[in-house]
């Protein structure tokens, strides 16, 4: 896959599932 | 109420009142009980000694204990406040309740902010925010030439940093957070609102004779 570009960088970093907490409550 | 429990938190180092952690938070003193369940659930997944160390967060985060990850480790170090290398109870209610949908938008401003400035510099640097664009790349196996890298962070930084000095300091930040709110989407967990349905079972653990809702 190719990153999407039009993006800021922050808006590409706030993907990263390691700061995706909601995982934390899925058991 | 749960009496045969009432020794058990005794193996929690950092422990706290869950009506205290409730006086000083947006949850209610059922919510941070519900948070106990959640917390002894991470605190013993490798090693059981009630505290989450930073293999237990990656596991709860990826479900694989072995993906180190740059921004898991990032949340790992700010909700590791009294910086002891493992995260207690009192820390972990308090971290979380920056992501409260009910938390003033100025604290979570302040938590995303230092989540970027990785080396606590008190300015987000473009050689930061590259390597967090390199290790997001990594994470997804999205593909991009470095030029390309380069044009976000161009643009990143002409838009954010305002006076052009190479970094944003937290005032930019502000400025650029409020016209991306989409930014901030991260620092609200929406489960945080149903958390005493997500662990019911806090009632059964629960040390305070009535539970407030």
């Amino acid at each position: 896959p190719i990153a999407p570009v039009t993006m800021n960088a922050f808006e590409l970093i706030s993907t990263s599932q390691g700061l995706n907490l909601s995982s934390l409550f899925e058991k | 109420m749960g009496c045969f429990q009432s020794t058990s938190r005794k193996q929690f180092p950092g422990y706290e009142d869950p009506v205290q952690l409730s006086s000083q938070t947006a949850f209610s003193v059922s919510e941070v009980e519900a948070l106990f369940e959640l917390f002894k659930s991470i605190s013993s997944s490798v090693i059981d000694d009630g505290l989450i160390n930073k293999e237990e967060l990656q596991l709860a985060l990826f479900k694989n204990r072995k993906k180190e990850n740059l921004f898991a480790n990032r949340i790992f170090d700010l909700f590791d406040v009294k910086q002891k290398g493992v995260i207690d109870f009192g820390d972990f209610v308090r971290s979380l309740n920056v992501f409260h949908p009910n938390a003033p938008q100025e604290d979570k401003i302040n938590f995303s902010f230092k989540l970027y400035d990785m080396d606590g510099t008190g300015y987000i640097e473009r050689l930061e925010v590259k390597q967090m664009l390199i290790a997001l790349l990594c994470e997804s196996e999205m593909k991009l030439a470095n030029e390309t890298i380069e044009m976000i962070l161009d643009k990143t930084f002409m838009e954010a940093d305002v006076d052009q000095d190479g970094k944003i300091d937290k005032s930019e930040w502000h400025n650029f957070v409020a016209r991306n709110p989409s930014l901030l989407k991260i620092m609200t967990l929406p489960y945080l609102r149903d958390i005493t349905t997500t662990f019911p079972s806090f009632v059964f653990n629960s040390e305070v004779d009535e539970v407030a809702t």
